[in-house]
Protein backbone atom coordinates (compact mmCIF):
# COMPACT_ATOMS: atom_id res chain seq x y z
CA UNK A 1 0.00 0.00 0.00
CA UNK A 2 1.10 3.44 -1.29
CA UNK A 3 0.56 6.57 0.37
CA UNK A 4 0.89 9.87 -1.53
CA UNK A 5 3.02 12.27 0.09
CA UNK A 6 2.55 16.06 -0.55
CA UNK A 7 4.96 18.63 -2.12
CA UNK A 8 4.16 20.48 1.34
CA UNK A 9 6.26 17.84 3.27
CA UNK A 10 9.19 18.66 1.14
CA UNK A 11 9.35 22.29 0.18
CA UNK A 12 8.72 24.60 3.22
CA UNK A 13 7.08 27.83 2.81
CA UNK A 14 8.59 31.16 2.42
CA UNK B 1 3.49 49.87 -15.30
CA UNK B 2 4.45 46.84 -16.78
CA UNK B 3 4.65 45.97 -20.71
CA UNK B 4 6.40 42.70 -22.01
CA UNK B 5 6.35 41.93 -25.80
CA UNK B 6 6.81 38.45 -26.54
CA UNK B 7 7.48 37.77 -30.14
CA UNK B 8 7.09 34.61 -30.19
CA UNK B 9 3.21 34.48 -28.50
CA UNK B 10 2.69 31.38 -29.62
CA UNK B 11 5.15 30.00 -26.39
CA UNK B 12 2.99 31.65 -23.82
CA UNK B 13 -0.29 30.00 -25.90
CA UNK B 14 1.80 26.81 -25.41
CA UNK B 15 2.85 27.64 -21.57
CA UNK B 16 -1.02 27.97 -20.78
CA UNK B 17 -2.15 24.56 -22.09
CA UNK B 18 0.56 22.80 -20.11
CA UNK B 19 -0.15 24.33 -16.72
CA UNK B 20 -3.83 25.25 -16.95
CA UNK B 21 -5.19 21.09 -16.18
CA UNK B 22 -2.80 21.23 -13.29
CA UNK B 23 -3.63 24.88 -11.73
CA UNK B 24 -6.69 26.99 -11.56
CA UNK B 25 -6.05 30.18 -10.15
CA UNK B 26 -2.13 31.50 -9.79
CA UNK B 27 -0.11 34.43 -9.08
CA UNK B 28 2.03 36.11 -12.21
CA UNK B 29 5.00 37.32 -10.71
CA UNK B 30 7.10 40.19 -12.52
CA UNK B 31 9.91 41.44 -11.75
CA UNK B 32 13.52 42.44 -12.97
CA UNK B 33 14.24 38.92 -13.28
CA UNK B 34 11.42 38.17 -15.40
CA UNK B 35 8.03 36.87 -15.56
CA UNK B 36 7.40 34.08 -13.21
CA UNK B 37 4.82 31.55 -11.79
CA UNK B 38 4.57 29.16 -8.85
CA UNK B 39 2.00 27.52 -8.16
CA UNK B 40 0.50 24.25 -6.62
CA UNK B 41 -2.11 22.05 -7.47
CA UNK B 42 -5.19 21.58 -5.20
CA UNK B 43 -4.15 18.67 -3.29
CA UNK B 44 -0.39 19.91 -3.02
CA UNK B 45 0.70 16.97 -4.35
CA UNK B 46 2.15 18.61 -7.65
CA UNK B 47 3.78 22.07 -8.40
CA UNK B 48 4.87 24.50 -11.56
CA UNK B 49 7.39 26.82 -11.52
CA UNK B 50 7.50 28.73 -14.52
CA UNK B 51 10.28 31.17 -15.88
CA UNK B 52 10.07 33.35 -18.84
CA UNK B 53 13.66 35.41 -18.53
CA UNK B 54 12.94 39.46 -19.40
CA UNK B 55 16.15 38.85 -21.97
CA UNK B 56 13.91 36.44 -23.97
CA UNK B 57 10.95 39.67 -24.54
CA UNK B 58 11.52 41.81 -27.08
CA UNK B 59 10.74 44.38 -25.03
CA UNK B 60 10.60 44.05 -21.34
CA UNK B 61 9.11 47.06 -18.90
CA UNK B 62 8.36 46.48 -14.97
CA UNK B 63 8.58 49.44 -12.92
CA UNK B 64 8.17 47.52 -9.84
CA UNK B 65 7.65 44.12 -8.61
CA UNK B 66 3.96 43.06 -9.44
CA UNK B 67 1.99 40.50 -8.80
CA UNK B 68 -1.29 39.22 -10.34
CA UNK B 69 -4.10 37.09 -10.19
CA UNK B 70 -5.46 35.50 -13.18
CA UNK B 71 -7.88 32.64 -13.71
CA UNK B 72 -5.93 30.30 -16.31
CA UNK B 73 -9.05 29.27 -18.02
CA UNK B 74 -9.36 32.56 -18.31
CA UNK B 75 -6.47 33.63 -19.55
CA UNK B 76 -6.38 30.46 -21.78
CA UNK B 77 -9.22 31.82 -23.48
CA UNK B 78 -8.09 35.09 -24.33
CA UNK B 79 -5.02 33.60 -25.50
CA UNK B 80 -6.34 31.09 -27.27
CA UNK B 81 -7.71 34.07 -29.85
CA UNK B 82 -3.95 35.26 -30.64
CA UNK B 83 -3.04 34.02 -33.96
CA UNK B 84 0.10 31.46 -33.57
CA UNK B 85 2.45 33.42 -35.09
CA UNK B 86 1.10 36.36 -33.13
CA UNK B 87 3.14 39.02 -31.20
CA UNK B 88 1.48 39.12 -28.08
CA UNK B 89 2.25 41.84 -25.17
CA UNK B 90 1.08 42.09 -21.71
CA UNK B 91 0.08 45.38 -19.65
CA UNK B 92 -0.79 46.18 -17.05
CA UNK B 93 -0.77 49.73 -14.58
CA UNK B 94 -0.01 50.11 -11.51
CA UNK B 95 -2.56 49.36 -8.88
CA UNK B 96 -5.00 48.16 -11.88
CA UNK B 97 -7.12 45.22 -11.20
CA UNK B 98 -7.19 44.43 -14.99
CA UNK B 99 -4.39 43.06 -17.43
CA UNK B 100 -4.28 44.04 -21.03
CA UNK B 101 -3.34 41.42 -23.83
CA UNK B 102 -2.80 42.85 -27.08
CA UNK B 103 -2.08 40.46 -30.41
CA UNK B 104 -0.43 41.51 -33.29
CA UNK B 105 -0.86 40.10 -36.49
CA UNK B 106 3.18 39.22 -37.92
CA UNK B 107 2.26 41.89 -40.69
CA UNK B 108 0.44 44.65 -38.30
CA UNK B 109 -2.50 44.71 -40.31
CA UNK B 110 -4.59 43.52 -37.34
CA UNK B 111 -4.14 44.72 -33.55
CA UNK B 112 -6.55 43.40 -31.05
CA UNK B 113 -6.99 44.30 -27.03
CA UNK B 114 -8.28 41.56 -24.72
CA UNK B 115 -8.56 43.24 -21.35
CA UNK B 116 -9.11 40.40 -18.48
CA UNK B 117 -10.25 41.12 -14.56
CA UNK B 118 -7.29 40.41 -12.08
CA UNK B 119 -8.04 38.81 -9.02
CA UNK B 120 -6.65 38.22 -5.67
CA UNK B 121 -5.40 34.98 -4.68
CA UNK B 122 -3.86 33.60 -1.15
CA UNK B 123 -1.37 31.68 -2.76
CA UNK B 124 1.79 29.85 -0.41
CA UNK B 125 5.15 29.93 -2.03
CA UNK B 126 7.60 27.15 -1.53
CA UNK B 127 11.33 27.70 -1.56
CA UNK B 128 13.15 25.26 -3.47
CA UNK B 129 16.32 24.46 -2.51
CA UNK B 130 19.18 23.39 -5.66
CA UNK B 131 19.95 20.17 -4.69
CA UNK B 132 21.86 17.21 -6.36
CA UNK B 133 19.91 13.99 -7.63
CA UNK B 134 21.00 10.76 -7.72
CA UNK B 135 19.89 10.04 -11.35
CA UNK B 136 19.16 12.83 -14.20
CA UNK B 137 17.29 11.21 -17.33
CA UNK B 138 16.92 13.35 -20.56
CA UNK B 139 14.80 12.08 -23.01
CA UNK B 140 12.68 13.25 -26.46
CA UNK B 141 9.43 14.83 -24.40
CA UNK B 142 7.50 12.99 -27.41
CA UNK B 143 8.55 9.54 -26.24
CA UNK B 144 8.08 10.30 -22.49
CA UNK B 145 4.68 11.89 -23.38
CA UNK B 146 4.04 7.94 -25.32
CA UNK B 147 5.22 6.26 -22.68
CA UNK B 148 2.89 7.78 -19.45
CA UNK B 149 -0.11 8.13 -22.14
CA UNK B 150 0.39 3.77 -22.71
CA UNK B 151 1.16 3.36 -18.99
CA UNK B 152 -1.40 5.20 -17.90
CA UNK B 153 -4.22 2.34 -19.88
CA UNK B 154 -2.72 -0.22 -17.46
CA UNK B 155 -1.91 1.16 -13.97
CA UNK B 156 -2.56 3.90 -12.14
CA UNK B 157 1.09 4.64 -10.97
CA UNK B 158 4.42 4.81 -12.45
CA UNK B 159 7.94 3.34 -10.96
CA UNK B 160 10.80 4.93 -12.64
CA UNK B 161 13.90 3.22 -11.58
CA UNK B 162 17.42 4.17 -13.01
CA UNK B 163 20.14 1.44 -13.10
CA UNK B 164 23.25 1.80 -15.39
CA UNK B 165 21.42 -0.39 -17.90
CA UNK B 166 19.31 2.40 -18.20
CA UNK B 167 15.67 3.86 -16.95
CA UNK B 168 12.80 1.72 -16.66
CA UNK B 169 9.16 2.72 -16.35
CA UNK B 170 7.13 0.12 -15.19
CA UNK B 171 2.89 -0.34 -14.03
CA UNK B 172 0.62 -2.83 -12.83
CA UNK B 173 -3.15 -2.76 -12.80
CA UNK B 174 -5.58 -5.25 -13.09
CA UNK B 175 -5.55 -6.03 -16.42
CA UNK B 176 -1.69 -6.64 -16.37
CA UNK B 177 1.56 -5.11 -16.14
CA UNK B 178 3.48 -3.14 -18.47
CA UNK B 179 7.25 -2.55 -17.96
CA UNK B 180 9.41 0.18 -20.59
CA UNK B 181 13.47 0.22 -20.54
CA UNK B 182 15.16 3.09 -22.94
CA UNK B 183 18.66 2.49 -22.90
CA UNK B 184 21.05 5.52 -23.43
CA UNK B 185 21.24 7.21 -26.83
CA UNK B 186 23.46 9.73 -27.37
CA UNK B 187 22.14 9.82 -31.16
CA UNK B 188 25.21 12.30 -32.41
CA UNK B 189 23.81 13.80 -35.79
CA UNK B 190 19.75 14.03 -34.07
CA UNK B 191 20.73 15.87 -30.68
CA UNK B 192 16.75 16.51 -29.55
CA UNK B 193 15.94 12.41 -29.80
CA UNK B 194 19.12 11.53 -27.35
CA UNK B 195 18.61 9.48 -24.34
CA UNK B 196 21.21 10.65 -21.80
CA UNK B 197 21.19 9.39 -18.34
CA UNK B 198 23.22 10.71 -15.68
CA UNK B 199 23.21 8.34 -12.96
CA UNK B 200 25.38 8.54 -9.46
CA UNK B 201 23.34 5.83 -7.90
CA UNK B 202 20.49 3.61 -8.90
CA UNK B 203 17.22 5.29 -7.80
CA UNK B 204 13.51 3.65 -7.83
CA UNK B 205 10.50 5.81 -7.14
CA UNK B 206 6.64 5.58 -7.65
CA UNK B 207 4.10 8.52 -8.81
CA UNK B 208 0.82 9.05 -9.96
CA UNK B 209 0.39 8.65 -13.27
CA UNK B 210 -2.55 11.35 -13.65
CA UNK B 211 0.34 13.67 -12.58
CA UNK B 212 2.99 12.69 -15.09
CA UNK B 213 0.33 12.74 -17.89
CA UNK B 214 -0.69 16.15 -17.01
CA UNK B 215 3.22 17.55 -16.73
CA UNK B 216 3.38 15.95 -20.66
CA UNK B 217 0.87 18.45 -21.99
CA UNK B 218 4.27 20.93 -21.66
CA UNK B 219 5.50 19.10 -24.70
CA UNK B 220 5.18 21.34 -27.23
CA UNK B 221 7.55 23.82 -25.19
CA UNK B 222 10.27 21.51 -25.85
CA UNK B 223 11.62 18.49 -28.07
CA UNK B 224 13.10 16.90 -24.73
CA UNK B 225 12.54 16.28 -21.31
CA UNK B 226 14.71 16.12 -18.00
CA UNK B 227 13.92 14.03 -15.09
CA UNK B 228 15.66 14.40 -12.12
CA UNK B 229 15.32 11.86 -9.44
CA UNK B 230 16.54 11.55 -5.67
CA UNK B 231 14.71 9.33 -3.37
CA UNK B 232 14.60 12.26 -0.48
CA UNK B 233 12.77 14.41 -2.95
CA UNK B 234 9.95 14.81 -5.16
CA UNK B 235 10.63 14.59 -8.98
CA UNK B 236 11.62 17.48 -11.05
CA UNK B 237 10.55 17.52 -14.90
CA UNK B 238 11.59 19.91 -16.92
CA UNK B 239 11.10 21.44 -20.19
CA UNK B 240 13.21 24.29 -21.19
CA UNK B 241 11.57 26.61 -23.04
CA UNK B 242 13.80 27.94 -26.25
CA UNK B 243 16.44 30.52 -24.92
CA UNK B 244 13.95 32.15 -22.51
CA UNK B 245 13.42 29.80 -19.30
CA UNK B 246 11.66 26.80 -18.43
CA UNK B 247 8.60 24.97 -17.01
CA UNK B 248 9.37 22.72 -14.08
CA UNK B 249 7.12 20.16 -12.64
CA UNK B 250 7.66 18.78 -9.49
CA UNK B 251 5.79 15.44 -8.25
CA UNK B 252 5.53 14.03 -4.60
CA UNK B 253 6.27 10.24 -4.76
CA UNK B 254 4.19 7.89 -3.35
CA UNK B 255 6.05 5.70 -0.42
CA UNK B 256 5.29 2.56 0.73
CA UNK B 257 3.48 2.44 4.28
Amino acid sequence: QCIQKKITEYFSKT
Amino acid sequence: MLELRLVQGSLLKKVLEAIRELVTDANFDCSGTGFSLQAMDSSHVALVALLLRAEGFEHYRCDRNLSMGMNLNNMAKMLRCAGNDDIITIKADDGSDTVTFMFESPKQDKIADFEMKLMDIDSEHLGIPDSEYQAIVRMPSAEFMRICKDLSSIGDTVIISVTKEGVKFSTSGEIGSANIVCRQNQTVDKPEEATVIEMQEPVSLTFALRYMNSFTKASSLSDQVTISLSSELPVVVEYKIAEMGYIRFYLAPKIEE
